[in-house]
Formats: structure tokens, sequence, C-alpha cells
């Protein structure tokens, strides 16, 4: 099975 | 004072269209250089970056920058009272509780408005780095949204593998597996039905189907869509907003996160 990852562990907030 | 004209208001309506299922609700952010639009879905899987340059209006005023919050679906619901030849005009005052939407008909025998209350939004922003990404595939966008469609069929994900030869779709679930592969176009008359493929190194992600699918509702502002890949970063894609001449106004780019092996 996969998981499906965030956003936020990609992207920071400004 | 901000007021915006829009001479092809129906790519007002197609943008609407692109976002309303994937954002309950965002802030139209105008300045100078335009109206820009940054939002995830309910989730945090799924970004919508979206411009339209100042320059594409046939007029634009911005006295100064100023966050329009918005109900998205009530918007959308407004814009489908415009016919599609109509010429939009967005207004709204500085501080101002509400927005109108004005349509005048190409005749201008028939003009419409309506104001729709705005919405105090507390809005994240979140920094997209600029990225050299390792695959960038341009494909024609109906294409683009029949693979999704067709592979939606057999299961929740997609792999997409990009190497020199072009580009892979995979899906598989309960009731078997299917692939599509795109090769390069060799020759082309029309540009817009290429598949090109620009690859510095090989990349192999899985995504979510059913955002791919929310994605490709953007298909009818551009006849092209880009993938932009790289492992371990979210996919890119990207329909630029041109109208009839060809000439930019702006895009609307999805991001989503990949789907990672348990």
């Amino acid at each position: 099975n996969n998981i499906q990852l965030k956003l936020s562990y990609f992207f920071g907030n400004t | 004072m901000f007021e915006a004209r829009l001479v092809e208001g129906s790519l007002l309506k197609k943008v609407m269209e692109s976002i309303k299922d994937l954002l309950n609700e965002a802030s139209w952010d105008c300045s100078g250089n335009g109206m820009c639009l940054q939002a995830m879905d309910s989730s945090h899987v799924a970004l919508v970056s979206l411009m339209l340059k100042s320059d594409g209006f046939e007029n634009y005023r911005c006295d100064r920058s100023i966050s329009l919050g918005i109900n998205l679906a009530s918007m959308s619901k407004i814009l489908k009272c415009a016919s599609n030849d109509d010429i939009i005009t967005i207004r709204a005052e500085d501080d101002a509780d509400a927005i109108t939407f004005m349509f005048e008909s190409p005749k201008q025998d028939r003009v419409s408005d309506y104001e729709m209350k705005l919405m105090n939004l507390d809005t994240e922003h979140l920094g997209i780095p600029d990225t050299e990404y390792a695959c960038v595939i341009k494909m024609p966008s109906g294409e683009f949204s029949r693979i999704c469609r067709d592979l939606s069929v057999l299961g929740d994900s997609v792999i997409i593998c990009c190497t020199k030869d072009g580009v892979r779709f995979s899906a598989k679930g309960d009731l078997g597996n299917g692939n599509i592969k795109l090769a390069q176009s060799a020759n082309v008359d029309k540009e817009e039905e290429a598949v090109v493929v620009d690859m510095r190194e090989a990349v192999t992600l899985t995504f979510s189907l059913r955002y791919l699918n929310f994605f490709t509702k953007a298909a009818p502002l551009s006849s092209q869509v880009s993938l932009s890949m790289s492992e371990d970063v979210p996919l890119m894609v990207e329909y630029k907003i041109n109208d009839k001449e060809g000439d930019s106004k702006g895009y609307v780019r999805y991001y989503l996160a990949p789907k990672i092996e348990d």
C-alpha cells in the first residue's frame, strides 16, 4: 500500500 | 479601488471551473501585477497557484493591494450567470465587504451586476521553492484528461515513469492493471498535438488519480498541459491561460504531493 504525503512535508510556510 | 475588465469573460468562467471542486474558499490577492490565488485543498495534499496578469485585462486598476476572501462555490455560481461571450468586470472598493461582478453582452444591450459578500479568511501561504525539474512532459491537455479518466477505472493511483523513450502511465487494482505509453512526437504539424519530453534524469513517481482528475478540469483553458517531475518532490501540473489570439494571460498551476511505498 502507498502512503499519501502532505504538501507541508515539502513546502514551508511563508 | 480595484477594477478589472476582461473582454473574453469565458476565461474567468473556465478558471473558476478549474478550481471550484478542489477548493472551498480562497483569497484573490490583487496587486499591480494582477490577480493571484494560492490555496491548498482541505487535506493539504494538493495546492493551486493561479495568476491572471494585469496586462491580460483590457482595463485593470488596483490602487492598493487587496486580498478578497471568496467562497469559490458562490463565485462559480454567480459566474455561471454570465454568458460565454459576455465581458466580465470585477470591482471592489477598498475595505469593502463585498465584490461586484458585471456582465455585459457583446452588443452592450444587456448588462447585469451581482454583488457577493466577501469572507474574512485566515490564509496560510506556502513558499514554493524554484525547482529545476528532472523531467518536463508537455502533451495535449485532452490526452492527459483521458489518461487520468481511463486509469481511474483500474485503481486509485497512477505511476508515472518518464524516460528518454517517452512516458508510461500505469495503474493497477483488483480487476487488473493497465499501461498507457506515450512516445515523443517525431513530427507534428500542430504544436498543440505534440508530446515533448525534456528529460535530464529518468523519474518514476506515484500520484493519486482522484486529485489528477480534479486538475484536468482546467483542460478547457489550454490545448497543452505540462507535467514537471523530480524524485521526491511534488508534481507540478501547469495549464497556461491563453486568449483566442494565443497571448498569455496567466496560468493555473497545481502541485500534488507524491505517494510513497508503505
